[in-house]
């Protein structure tokens, strides 16, 4: 009868080992289409989708799984693949560990900077925060604020003019403490403002900062990757963190920032209290950006 | 000769990708590809050569229907003519986290100051670290008076303060910062709900990033769902954007551009002009 036929062609065509070209095309469009809707940026997701296509049409299908989730399958080991992996550390290998926290304006430095700290506070450590954001009102209010009463030092000069020397004065001052880590929290920035970026590099070379942190707003569309670059060339980027992955947004401009830095991303900030930082675990932003 | 139903296919491809690839949100290129299949059916290209002059048009055309312009003369005698009522005028800022609010807060301020418009402004972020000092740093430098209460004091009770002094003191304008905040907090979307029914503020503006990819759609969304959007502030365009964002948030609810931020500085403000935007999204 009908419906026993067509049950048996869809059971053929999915079971089929040789592969069918417009199946294989509906299901990338599907994986394109999910890619973009998480921000990932247009020719990365056209590059990758390509690359998936050459290798479904080279490969039998294996038993028992149909072609649209065994291409899934593909897809996610790729991206788990090109974030590194398994989840990677942020390993304090020396002291004073020296960390400066870097990227556009509103990301969430400041808050991320208190995070951190109080993350290597709680495993132990002696932890310091130098301000050297001249420019935002109130930049270091804010962070004594937030690290009010958790014995984290925090270092910073009110009427402050010249970053690179507050952040040697900086860091003088947390040696004196005996400080292990020193997150050292900058102002905003972008890639068209060529003076802030000069600075950037300035306090780069003045800090020698073992471990610079590149912090990316999840919500950033299709300029992750360009920003990120520009970052990247004026301050190496150690690692990536990923802000705001408590709203609608999946973070897929992450890809392009670690595509352009070769950098990790080790953590995510899931809200605006301290508390609200995690580990990254590739595997479960991966399931997250296929929807 | 008319275009192959594969040749429109092809272009409604070519144009999602271009539109993407300009910041604009997948959801809102896709609508607007699909409002111009059916001219793309109607429409003759050439037999030979170069179809983008037949095309150009219709993309320019689809843009210029979703992207709304302010009249900023228009905007500045409506607050000023409010300003001769009793009731001082009143501006909602909201928006989520760091979108430039703030900012764009004392930027606005200033702006009306210049056409002699005096206002007050209200610290209605009563959660975020050293929230009140950025604000009162930012409107002490153009002379503007701030009202604040404690950190943890209700920000409707900090806007209602605000409004009470404006109107003993005759100050015609009172413009009403409030807490960033995500599109999926129920909480905080309530709770700004709370603050628009119980201040009644004449305008309702959303400060937005103009960064911000996908999620903008979301975020405009729902921010018009709990308090209605009037106007849209994008802020950030000196960061080399294209401005695609501008197109998914006209698109998700259908607002106008009242202003753009063009860097922190507080004169890093203009006007919204669709026709550069559009000339930059089709390029
Ligand atoms: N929802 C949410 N908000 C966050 C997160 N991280 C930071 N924020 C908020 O984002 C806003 C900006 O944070 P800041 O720490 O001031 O950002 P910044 O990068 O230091 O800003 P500038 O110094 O001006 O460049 C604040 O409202 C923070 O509370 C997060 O993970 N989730
Ligand atoms: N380059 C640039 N930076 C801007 C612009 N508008 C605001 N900023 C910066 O963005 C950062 C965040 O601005 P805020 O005004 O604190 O943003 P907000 O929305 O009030 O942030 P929250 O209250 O924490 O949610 C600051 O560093 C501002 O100087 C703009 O148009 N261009
Ligand atoms: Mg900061
Ligand atoms: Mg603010």
């Amino acid at each position: 009868n009908l419906a026993q036929g067509i049950r048996s062609a869809i059971a053929r065509l999915i079971s089929s080992p040789v592969p069918d070209r417009q199946t294989i095309e509906e299901v990338i469009r599907g994986i394109q289409r999910a890619l973009l809707l998480a921000d990932v940026r247009a020719d990365l997701v056209k590059s990758f989708s390509d690359n998936i296509r050459e290798r479904t049409f080279n490969v039998e299908l294996p038993r028992g799984i149909s072609r649209r989730d065994h291409i899934l399958k593909i897809v996610y080991d790729e991206l788990v693949r090109l974030l590194g992996g398994e989840r990677k550390e942020l390993r304090v290998s020396r002291t004073p560990f020296v960390i400066m926290m870097v990227g556009i304006q509103g990301t969430g430095k400041t808050t991320s900077t208190a995070k951190l700290a109080n993350y290597f506070a709680k495993s132990g450590y002696r932890v310091g925060v130098v301000v050297v954001d001249v420019y935002r009102p109130a930049a270091l209010h804010q962070a004594r604020q937030l690290l009010e009463g958790r014995g984290i030092f925090v270092y910073g000069e009110e009427d402050g003019q010249d970053p690179v020397q507050i952040a040697k004065r900086g860091l003088k001052y947390m040696s004196e403490q005996k400080v292990d880590v020193v997150i050292v929290d900058t102002a905003g920035r972008h890639k068209e403002q060529q003076g802030l970026m000069l600075e950037m590099n300035e306090l780069y070379e003045a800090i020698r900062p073992d471990s610079v942190g590149l912090i990316v707003d999840a919500t950033i569309g299709q300029q992750a990757g360009q920003q990120a670059e520009a970052f990247h060339r004026v301050s190496p980027v150690g690692w990536i963190m990923l802000t705001k992955m408590d709203t609608s947004a999946r973070g897929g401009g992450a890809l392009a920032a670690v595509n352009v830095t070769g950098a990790p991303i080790l953590f995510i900030g899931t809200g605006e209290k301290i508390e609200d930082l995690e580990r990254f675990d590739p595997k479960s932003y991966v399931s997250r950006l296929l929807g | 000769r008319q275009l192959s139903d594969e040749e429109i296919d092809e272009v409604i491809e070519e144009f999602k990708w271009q539109l993407v690839s300009n910041d604009v949100a997948l959801l809102a290129a896709e609508g607007l590809a699909s409002e111009i299949k059916e001219k793309l059916s109607m429409v003759k290209v050439p037999l030979f050569g170069n179809r983008g002059e037949v095309l150009k048009p219709i993309f320019r055309e689809a843009l210029s229907s979703v992207l709304l312009e302010t009249d900023e003369e228009q905007f500045i005698s409506k607050v000023r003519a409010a300003g001769h009522d009793t009731e001082p005028f009143k501006l909602l800022f909201v928006g989520p986290n760091g979108g430039g609010k703030t900012t764009t807060v004392v930027k606005v301020a200033k702006r009306l100051k210049r056409e002699g418009i005096p206002s007050l402004i209200a610290c209605s972020d009563t959660f975020r670290a050293a929230a009140i000092e950025q604000l009162k740093r930012l409107a002490e430098t153009i002379g503007v008076r701030t009202v604040s209460q404690k950190y943890g004091s209700d920000p409707a009770a900090v806007a209602i303060d605000a409004v009470n002094s404006a109107r003993s003191n005759r100050i015609p304008l009172v413009l009403i910062d409030t807490a960033g905040r995500t599109e999926v907090d129920t909480n905080l979307l309530e709770e700004m709900r709370k603050i628009k029914r119980v201040v009644s503020p004449d305008t309702v503006i959303f400060v937005g990033d103009v960064l911000t990819g996908n999620a903008m759609v979301e975020q405009a969304t729902k921010f018009n769902e709990y308090v209605g959007v009037d106007y849209a502030i994008l802020t950030k365009l000196d960061a080399d954007v294209r401005g695609g964002a501008t197109v998914s948030l006209c698109f998700a609810v259908k607002r106008p551009i009242l202003f753009l931020g063009v860097g922190q500085g507080l004169d890093d403000i203009v006007s919204f002009k669709k026709s550069e935007f559009i000339h930059r999204l089709l390029s």
